[in-house]
């Protein structure tokens, strides 16, 4: 993008391939640009920073179309004598996009702001993922429920929701196993964990959070469409961010099934989340 | 369907004739389209077309093909050239012992696929012997001594301190007294900007020598798979990759681009979680899975 320059056919074509080349998918990016392009006839001067200003407000009012319609419903709005706690968040995606170092790393965020966390290893089909998810609950100070290798992760969720009421805890954390969503079996499975939380504390899970590999192209969106469809999806956390892959499949996402973004990932360690802001993505894109 | 979406670009022409320029700048639009669509990188695309282009002008349209079915059948047949035509299965290394060594970012399929291509050498006669030289990854040892106890492969593994290059070397040495003729080198996940750490890679190639180093890519990476590709060919000059979670509905474009970019050949595709989901690529069948 070259500063004071008119918005020409060659530099909206430009604008197009940034997009397409950050995984925003072809569909959206040409929606993009042509927002863009009406947009321009209106501007003064349309250079580079009132173009990335008219994209990331376009991008971000993506993200938050959702959020505004539907208020964040509470546990005791679904049933008025029901404790707010624990606060159940499920952790659901594809293999290897990073759930299992996520809840790690929340378990980290959550007891730095003063709140107890249980986390739940029901992932019982991986090798070591158990003891993968023990490590980081060592790591955090948090509690750990797990299973027999090759149980059911429903059991699991439901002994971690027992422990987490005796516990008293503020939080807990579900891992689950990475499945792929077309995988018709695992999704029920998926739907059943959710189910059994649901019996034991009314008005959970509080959050069913996507595990997005920012590396991944079009393909999340299917991920997306049927993990939303079996689970609910409340947001997304978008991981490897710390890369090359810009993840620009989440505006997709954000577009067709109003699911926000609600952390990011930037690397292995501990600390390496963020709560998700959409202009800072949305300017992220462009050089 | 691609060559529904070429009809309307082919309205005008019926029956005999050949494919003029005009017919054909539309209808490589549409196969640009859907090439992006299946994650194909913009500029690889971009590049593929150009080249059909020229393959497609002035080609006689077969009796039997719409126009439209025809320029798919160019586009499939290239596309297959360019994913690497009748395939190159992989050959056993000979060696004592001989070094395959496993790369890739993180949470591609590394460790499952190191496990996978154990019990593939084992049933050729084969006495593999794994190393587990992540020490990053929580649990990374236990879960490679894992799939090694289902397969009853022997495993080399270290101290959670050690240092990997360490690992690999032991490993190697140990080879023989162990009775394995081959050895498999699991390594961390990383970022391929990631200076230290590739660094780290380029130490195990030079300690270990290995026959075969390969990419390890999951099938569903998207447009960045040209700058993985890139500076791993650059740094490792890597000898062969594999695509992983084939299973899955995803089209499978970054195979395109990683052909493309490094011209390396892809030798398997993994298929599924279990260790005996693995397959040799077949260029004829992810041709037709790209173009939908
Ligand atoms: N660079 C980087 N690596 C990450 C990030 N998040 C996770 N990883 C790495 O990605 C790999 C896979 O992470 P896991 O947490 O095991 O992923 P998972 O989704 O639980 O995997 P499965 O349970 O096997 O489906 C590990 O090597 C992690 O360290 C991130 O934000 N940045
Ligand atoms: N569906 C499917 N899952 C796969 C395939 N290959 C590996 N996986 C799964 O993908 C996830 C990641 O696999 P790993 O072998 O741990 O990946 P990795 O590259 O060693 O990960 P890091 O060491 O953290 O970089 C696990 O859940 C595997 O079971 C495949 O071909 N299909
Ligand atoms: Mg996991
Ligand atoms: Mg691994």
């Amino acid at each position: 993008l070259h500063g004071g320059r008119a918005l020409d056919d060659e530099a909206l074509a430009g604008i197009e391939e940034t997009l397409i080349a950050a995984d925003v998918g072809v569909e959206t990016s040409l929606y993009l640009v042509e927002r863009l392009r009406d947009a321009a006839r209106e501007m003064e001067t349309a250079d580079t920073d009132a173009i990335v200003g008219f994209l990331a407000g376009e991008i971000g009012s993506m993200f938050t179309a959702g959020s505004d319609a539907e208020p964040e419903r509470t546990r005791s709005d679904v049933d008025p004598g029901v404790s707010e706690r624990p606060r159940v968040t499920m952790i659901v995606g594809v293999n290897g996009t990073g759930k299992t170092t996520t809840i790690g790393k929340l378990a980290g965020l959550l007891q730095r702001e003063g709140e107890t966390v249980l986390l739940a290893a029901a992932d019982t089909f991986r090798a070591a993922a158990g003891e993968q998810l023990q490590i980081w609950a060592e790591r955090t100070g948090a509690g750990f429920v797990f299973g027999q290798q090759g149980g059911d992760p429903a059991s699991v969720a439901f002994d971690a929701a027992e422990a987490a009421v005796s516990r008293g805890v503020d939080h807990l954390l579900i891992d689950t196993a990475g499945r792929l969503h077309t995988q018709k079996n695992l999704i029920a499975e998926l739907a059943k964990i959710r189910r059994v939380v649901e019996k034991r504390l009314p008005g959970a899970p509080d959050d069913v959070l996507l595990v997005v590999d920012a590396n991944t192209g079009q393909n999340a969106l299917s991920q997306a469409r049927l993990f939303d469809e079996a689970v609910g999806l409340t947001g997304i956390v978008l991981t490897k961010l710390d890369g090359t892959a810009r993840g620009g499949i989440v505006i997709a996402i954000a577009r067709e099934l109003s699911i926000p973004v609600r952390y990011v990932g930037v690397g292995e360690g501990l600390e390496d989340i963020a709560r998700f802001d959409a202009s800072e993505f949305a300017r992220g894109l462009f050089p | 369907q691609l060559s529904d979406r070429l009809q309307s670009a082919f309205k005008s022409l019926t029956g005999r004739g050949r494919l003029s320029e005009s017919n054909i700048e539309e209808a490589m639009r549409e196969v640009r389209r859907a090439l992006l669509e299946a994650d194909v990188n913009f500029k690889v695309a971009r590049k593929f077309v150009d080249d059909v282009k020229v393959r497609a002008v002035g080609e006689d349209v077969l009796n039997s093909l719409t126009p439209g079915q025809q320029v798919v059948k160019v586009v499939h047949n290239e596309l297959v050239k360019l994913l690497g035509d009748t395939g190159e299965p992989f050959r056993i290394p000979t060696g004592t012992p001989a070094v395959i060594m496993i790369v890739g970012l993180q949470g591609s399929g590394k460790t499952t696929f190191c496990a996978k291509l154990a019990r593939f050498l084992k049933q050729r006669g084969k006495h593999p012997l794994l190393a587990a030289a992540d020490t990053y990854r929580p649990a990374a040892q236990d879960q490679l001594s894992t799939l090694a106890l289902q397969l009853d492969v022997p495993v080399h593994t270290g101290r959670p301190d050690a240092d990997p290059v360490e690992i690999t070397t032991t490993a190697v040495e140990e080879a023989g007294a162990r009775g394995a003729d081959v050895v498999i080198l699991d390594t961390a996940g990383r970022l391929h900007v990631d200076e230290e750490l590739m660094q780290e890679l380029e130490r195990i190639k030079a300690a270990t020598k290995p026959a075969e180093v390969l990419l390890v890519l999951d099938s569903m990476t998207g447009q960045d798979a040209v700058n993985v590709a890139q500076e791993f060919v650059d740094r490792l000059d890597f000898t062969g990759a594999v695509l992983t979670k084939m299973d899955g509905d995803t089209r499978g474009g970054a195979a395109v681009s990683l052909r493309a970019v490094t011209g390396r050949p892809i030798k398997f595709a993994s298929v599924g979680e279990k260790l005996d989901a693995l397959e040799p690529f077949h260029p004829d069948r992810v041709a037709s899975r790209i173009l939908g």
